[in-house]
């Protein structure tokens, strides 16, 4: 259990810490709709 | 280390747009028939570098039908697009451009447009008028009764129909037949085309005057024609290519 326990908090803290309020960029593609959507 | 590859263009980025822009000018230009069609969505676009300040960029767009025909000389920031309860018409274009020490040129370009679904203009709006087939019997009806009268009460030349741009039928509340044709000025006014129509031919190239009709038949409870045209005015090197003479 000791040894689960170590690997799993380990995992948690590799992954990068992100800022509060981070928002993704939007993707590239498709862009933006000028008019409406058919 | 090496430099990092530049991040991938999108589709909203101002280069996109410019190439854009330069693709539905150029598709515009091209067209011969039907009516000018207007950017709605950058769907994708691609770079492939060929050297130093040499790039091919893939676009595929997504365009909408406007009010503007093919012929007229509304600059395309002025023409309206047809909104969807009026049966837009959507275009998809896949479009070849190069960037060459940073201008933008078209190589190669294919559309294809379709209207929209008739089953989506009835959810949204179940009396709406729909597109018809520009071969259906009370458009063409519709249409030969509108030039007809139209030319019967002119003081003007004589016109003939170019092509057909749309026609719409609506049943409720009342059965009424819309249509939108091209016309061409001939070399007759309406006087002389009573006595000899057959000689009313199109004005050369060099005095071609090309216009649009809209005519609204009203078939119940009582039978009422409406029509309008308006003539453009010469413009010079804008010429009518006949169906059938088109280049893809």
């Amino acid at each position: 259990p000791v040894t689960k326990r170590a690997v799993a908090e380990a995992a948690q803290h590799d992954k990068v810490p992100r800022p509060v309020g981070f928002v993704p960029p939007p993707p590239p593609c498709p862009g933006k709709i000028r008019h409406f959507d058919i | 280390a090496p430099a990092a590859p530049p991040a991938p263009l999108g589709c909203d980025d101002p280069e996109s747009e410019a190439a854009a822009e330069v693709a539905v000018n150029y598709i515009n230009g091209h067209s011969h028939h039907g009516y000018k069609f207007a950017l709605n969505r950058i769907e994708d676009v691609r770079v492939v570098p060929q050297g130093p300040n040499n790039d091919i960029i893939f676009l595929e767009l997504d365009l909408l039908e406007t009010k503007c025909p093919i012929l007229s000389p509304t600059p395309l920031a002025n023409c309206t697009v047809r909104s969807f309860t009026e049966h837009a018409v959507e275009g998809d274009c896949d479009v070849k451009l190069q960037k060459l020490d940073g201008k933008i040129s078209v190589l190669a370009s294919k559309c294809h447009s379709h209207a929209d679904s008739s089953e989506d203009i009835s959810k949204v709006c179940p009396d709406c008028p729909q597109l018809a087939s520009l071969n259906n019997t009370e458009v063409l009806e519709t249409v030969s009764a509108a030039l007809n009268d139209f030319n019967s009460k002119t003081t003007g030349p004589y016109l003939r129909l170019l092509e057909i741009g749309r026609g719409k039928i609506q049943y409720h509340p009342a059965h009424v037949v819309a249509v939108e044709f091209a016309v061409g000025a001939t070399n007759c006014s309406a006087e002389e085309a009573k006595v000899n129509v057959g000689a009313c031919q199109l004005l050369p190239e060099d005095q071609s005057n090309f216009g649009f009709c809209i005519g609204t038949m009203v078939k119940l409870p009582t039978q009422n024609l409406e029509v309008d045209c308006q003539l453009y005015g010469h413009q010079p090197g804008v010429t009518y290519v006949h169906a059938g003479q088109d280049t893809s």
